[in-house]
Protein backbone atom coordinates (compact mmCIF):
# COMPACT_ATOMS: atom_id res chain seq x y z
CA UNK A 1 0.00 0.00 0.00
CA UNK A 2 1.79 3.48 -0.79
CA UNK A 3 2.22 6.00 2.02
CA UNK A 4 -0.28 8.14 2.91
CA UNK A 5 -0.29 10.88 5.80
CA UNK A 6 -2.97 8.00 8.04
CA UNK A 7 -0.63 5.76 7.84
CA UNK A 8 2.47 7.42 8.68
CA UNK A 9 0.85 9.03 11.41
CA UNK A 10 -1.08 5.37 12.24
CA UNK A 11 2.47 3.85 12.80
CA UNK A 12 3.95 4.62 15.51
CA UNK A 13 7.75 2.35 16.79
CA UNK A 14 5.58 1.07 19.53
CA UNK A 15 3.45 -0.59 16.82
CA UNK A 16 6.14 -2.55 15.11
CA UNK A 17 7.99 -3.01 18.66
CA UNK A 18 4.20 -4.79 19.67
CA UNK A 19 4.30 -6.89 16.35
CA UNK A 20 7.63 -8.28 16.93
CA UNK A 21 7.82 -8.58 20.49
CA UNK A 22 5.31 -10.71 20.17
CA UNK A 23 5.80 -12.95 17.42
CA UNK A 24 7.41 -16.12 17.07
CA UNK A 25 10.71 -16.67 16.45
CA UNK A 26 9.92 -19.78 13.93
CA UNK A 27 8.03 -19.24 10.65
CA UNK A 28 4.35 -19.31 10.68
CA UNK A 29 1.93 -22.06 9.66
CA UNK A 30 0.98 -20.27 6.74
CA UNK A 31 4.83 -19.85 5.73
CA UNK A 32 5.32 -23.12 6.56
CA UNK A 33 2.19 -24.27 3.37
CA UNK A 34 3.66 -21.85 1.19
CA UNK A 35 7.21 -24.29 1.87
CA UNK A 36 5.12 -27.54 1.67
CA UNK A 37 4.30 -26.13 -1.57
CA UNK A 38 7.63 -25.97 -3.36
CA UNK A 39 8.83 -28.77 -5.34
CA UNK A 40 11.88 -28.80 -3.00
CA UNK A 41 10.67 -28.07 0.32
CA UNK A 42 13.02 -24.87 1.54
CA UNK A 43 12.30 -25.17 5.44
CA UNK A 44 15.12 -26.89 6.39
CA UNK A 45 17.86 -24.50 4.05
CA UNK A 46 15.77 -21.20 5.66
CA UNK A 47 16.35 -22.48 9.52
CA UNK A 48 19.95 -23.57 8.64
CA UNK A 49 20.56 -19.89 6.84
CA UNK A 50 18.67 -17.79 9.78
CA UNK A 51 21.17 -20.22 12.20
CA UNK A 52 24.13 -19.69 10.38
CA UNK A 53 23.63 -16.01 9.67
CA UNK A 54 22.96 -15.39 13.33
CA UNK A 55 26.12 -16.76 14.52
CA UNK A 56 28.34 -14.54 11.90
CA UNK A 57 26.26 -11.49 12.90
CA UNK A 58 26.25 -11.60 16.55
CA UNK A 59 29.82 -12.04 16.52
CA UNK A 60 30.59 -9.36 14.32
CA UNK A 61 27.85 -7.29 16.30
CA UNK A 62 30.19 -7.78 19.93
CA UNK A 63 33.39 -7.30 17.72
CA UNK A 64 32.13 -3.96 16.27
CA UNK A 65 30.06 -2.27 18.97
CA UNK A 66 31.54 -4.41 22.35
CA UNK A 67 31.54 -7.81 23.72
CA UNK A 68 29.65 -5.76 26.71
CA UNK A 69 26.61 -5.53 24.01
CA UNK A 70 26.80 -9.29 22.93
CA UNK A 71 23.50 -9.18 24.28
CA UNK A 72 21.71 -6.70 22.45
CA UNK A 73 23.44 -8.29 19.43
CA UNK A 74 21.53 -11.22 19.89
CA UNK A 75 18.08 -9.34 20.98
CA UNK A 76 18.10 -6.93 17.79
CA UNK A 77 18.67 -10.11 15.51
CA UNK A 78 16.17 -12.19 16.89
CA UNK A 79 13.40 -9.23 15.65
CA UNK A 80 15.01 -9.52 12.48
CA UNK A 81 14.31 -12.79 12.09
CA UNK A 82 10.68 -12.38 13.51
CA UNK A 83 10.19 -9.45 11.16
CA UNK A 84 12.13 -11.59 8.35
CA UNK A 85 9.38 -13.65 8.52
CA UNK A 86 6.87 -11.82 9.18
CA UNK A 87 7.23 -9.94 5.96
CA UNK A 88 8.53 -13.03 3.51
CA UNK A 89 4.88 -14.35 4.20
CA UNK A 90 3.34 -11.20 3.37
CA UNK A 91 5.64 -11.23 0.21
CA UNK A 92 3.87 -14.47 -0.67
CA UNK A 93 0.64 -13.73 -0.38
CA UNK A 94 0.96 -10.46 -2.49
CA UNK A 95 3.19 -12.41 -4.83
CA UNK A 96 0.49 -15.20 -5.06
CA UNK A 97 -2.39 -13.02 -5.33
CA UNK A 98 -0.69 -10.97 -8.97
CA UNK A 99 0.31 -14.50 -10.05
CA UNK A 100 -2.05 -17.01 -9.11
CA UNK A 101 0.71 -19.16 -8.03
CA UNK A 102 1.54 -21.15 -5.08
CA UNK A 103 4.90 -23.19 -5.54
CA UNK A 104 7.57 -20.75 -4.75
CA UNK A 105 10.11 -23.06 -4.75
CA UNK A 106 12.89 -21.22 -7.16
CA UNK A 107 12.41 -17.92 -4.55
CA UNK A 108 12.15 -19.58 -1.69
CA UNK A 109 15.82 -21.99 -2.60
CA UNK A 110 17.39 -18.73 -3.33
CA UNK A 111 19.95 -18.09 -1.01
CA UNK A 112 20.23 -14.10 -2.59
CA UNK A 113 17.22 -13.63 -1.80
CA UNK A 114 16.68 -14.84 1.63
CA UNK A 115 19.76 -13.08 2.54
CA UNK A 116 19.11 -9.87 1.38
CA UNK A 117 15.22 -9.93 3.19
CA UNK A 118 16.70 -10.67 6.18
CA UNK A 119 19.22 -8.15 5.72
CA UNK A 120 16.60 -5.41 5.27
CA UNK A 121 14.91 -6.49 8.22
CA UNK A 122 17.96 -6.87 10.81
CA UNK A 123 18.91 -3.32 9.49
CA UNK A 124 15.06 -1.77 9.86
CA UNK A 125 15.71 -3.08 13.69
CA UNK A 126 18.81 -2.10 14.30
CA UNK A 127 17.47 1.55 12.93
CA UNK A 128 14.62 1.50 15.13
CA UNK A 129 16.17 -0.03 18.17
CA UNK A 130 18.99 1.93 18.38
CA UNK A 131 22.16 0.13 17.02
CA UNK A 132 23.70 -0.54 20.79
CA UNK A 133 22.62 -0.03 24.37
CA UNK A 134 24.50 3.27 24.71
CA UNK A 135 24.95 6.08 22.47
CA UNK A 136 28.45 6.41 21.50
CA UNK A 137 29.55 3.16 20.03
CA UNK A 138 26.70 2.45 17.53
CA UNK A 139 27.82 3.81 14.57
CA UNK A 140 30.16 1.50 13.51
CA UNK A 141 27.04 -0.35 12.66
CA UNK A 142 25.47 2.07 10.49
CA UNK A 143 24.46 0.87 6.48
CA UNK A 144 26.30 -0.61 4.69
CA UNK A 145 27.56 -2.40 7.69
CA UNK A 146 24.80 -5.39 7.31
CA UNK A 147 26.27 -5.83 3.83
CA UNK A 148 29.76 -6.53 4.92
CA UNK A 149 28.93 -8.87 7.62
CA UNK A 150 26.47 -11.00 5.88
CA UNK A 151 28.63 -10.57 2.37
CA UNK A 152 26.12 -9.59 0.24
CA UNK A 153 26.40 -7.39 -2.64
CA UNK A 154 24.46 -3.82 -2.06
CA UNK A 155 22.56 -4.29 -5.92
CA UNK A 156 20.92 -7.21 -4.70
CA UNK A 157 19.85 -5.86 -1.09
CA UNK A 158 18.52 -3.11 -3.23
CA UNK A 159 16.52 -5.71 -4.90
CA UNK A 160 13.90 -6.09 -1.86
CA UNK A 161 13.65 -2.56 -0.45
CA UNK A 162 10.85 -1.92 -2.53
CA UNK A 163 9.20 -4.91 -2.12
CA UNK A 164 9.94 -4.89 1.66
CA UNK A 165 8.27 -1.59 1.98
CA UNK A 166 5.17 -2.71 0.44
CA UNK A 167 5.02 -5.74 1.88
CA UNK A 168 4.83 -4.21 5.76
CA UNK A 169 2.25 -2.52 6.16
CA UNK A 170 3.60 -1.54 9.97
CA UNK A 171 6.52 0.71 8.99
CA UNK A 172 6.92 4.05 10.11
CA UNK A 173 7.96 6.57 7.76
CA UNK A 174 11.03 7.21 9.46
CA UNK A 175 11.95 3.53 8.82
CA UNK A 176 10.61 3.91 5.22
CA UNK A 177 12.75 7.21 4.62
CA UNK A 178 15.68 4.98 6.52
CA UNK A 179 15.29 2.07 3.73
CA UNK A 180 15.12 4.96 0.67
CA UNK A 181 18.30 6.47 2.27
CA UNK A 182 19.65 3.25 1.91
CA UNK A 183 18.42 2.35 -1.62
CA UNK A 184 19.63 6.20 -2.72
CA UNK A 185 23.42 5.29 -1.23
CA UNK A 186 23.51 1.95 -3.41
CA UNK A 187 22.19 3.84 -7.12
CA UNK A 188 24.94 6.70 -6.39
CA UNK A 189 27.67 4.84 -5.37
CA UNK A 190 27.18 0.91 -3.49
CA UNK A 191 26.01 -0.46 -6.93
CA UNK A 192 28.84 0.66 -8.35
CA UNK A 193 31.51 -0.60 -7.11
CA UNK A 194 33.63 -3.11 -9.00
CA UNK A 195 32.33 -6.42 -7.51
CA UNK A 196 28.74 -5.33 -8.27
CA UNK A 197 26.92 -7.68 -10.22
CA UNK A 198 25.15 -4.86 -12.66
CA UNK A 199 28.43 -4.91 -14.55
CA UNK A 200 27.56 -8.26 -15.42
CA UNK A 201 23.98 -7.38 -16.12
CA UNK A 202 24.70 -4.00 -18.70
CA UNK A 203 26.81 -6.81 -20.58
CA UNK A 204 25.05 -9.06 -20.88
CA UNK A 205 21.72 -6.78 -21.89
CA UNK A 206 23.80 -5.20 -24.29
CA UNK A 207 24.90 -8.52 -25.76
CA UNK A 208 20.95 -9.26 -26.02
CA UNK A 209 20.71 -6.11 -27.87
CA UNK A 210 23.29 -6.93 -30.42
CA UNK A 211 24.98 -4.30 -32.63
CA UNK A 212 23.37 -1.03 -33.48
CA UNK A 213 21.35 -1.48 -36.48
CA UNK A 214 22.82 1.74 -38.56
CA UNK A 215 25.10 3.37 -36.74
CA UNK A 216 24.68 7.30 -37.12
CA UNK A 217 26.84 8.78 -39.66
CA UNK A 218 30.10 10.37 -37.82
CA UNK A 219 29.56 14.09 -38.22
CA UNK A 220 32.56 15.99 -40.02
CA UNK B 1 10.47 14.95 2.28
CA UNK B 2 7.99 13.52 -0.19
CA UNK B 3 6.93 9.71 0.13
CA UNK B 4 8.54 7.34 -1.15
CA UNK B 5 8.71 6.45 -4.89
CA UNK B 6 7.27 3.22 -5.83
CA UNK B 7 8.79 2.36 -8.71
CA UNK B 8 8.44 -1.25 -9.76
CA UNK B 9 6.24 -1.79 -12.65
CA UNK B 10 2.77 -4.23 -12.99
CA UNK B 11 4.87 -6.85 -14.41
CA UNK B 12 7.91 -6.66 -11.12
CA UNK B 13 8.38 -8.31 -8.09
CA UNK B 14 10.61 -9.98 -5.81
CA UNK B 15 10.32 -13.25 -8.18
CA UNK B 16 11.35 -11.63 -11.48
CA UNK B 17 13.97 -9.82 -9.46
CA UNK B 18 16.15 -12.08 -8.41
CA UNK B 19 15.22 -14.26 -11.43
CA UNK B 20 13.28 -16.59 -10.26
CA UNK B 21 10.30 -16.77 -12.53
Amino acid sequence: PPQTPVRAVMNTIQQLMMILNTASDQPSENLISYFNNCTVNPKESILKRVETIGCIFKEKFAETVGQGCIEIGSQRYKLGVRLYYRVMESMLKSEEERLSIQNFSKLLNDNTFHTSLLASAVEIVMATYGRSGSQNNGAGTDFPWILNVLDLKAFDFYKVIESFIKAEASLTREMIKHLERCEHRIMESLAWQSDSPLFDLIKQSKEREGPADHPEPTST
Amino acid sequence: APDYHFGLEDGEGVRELFDCD
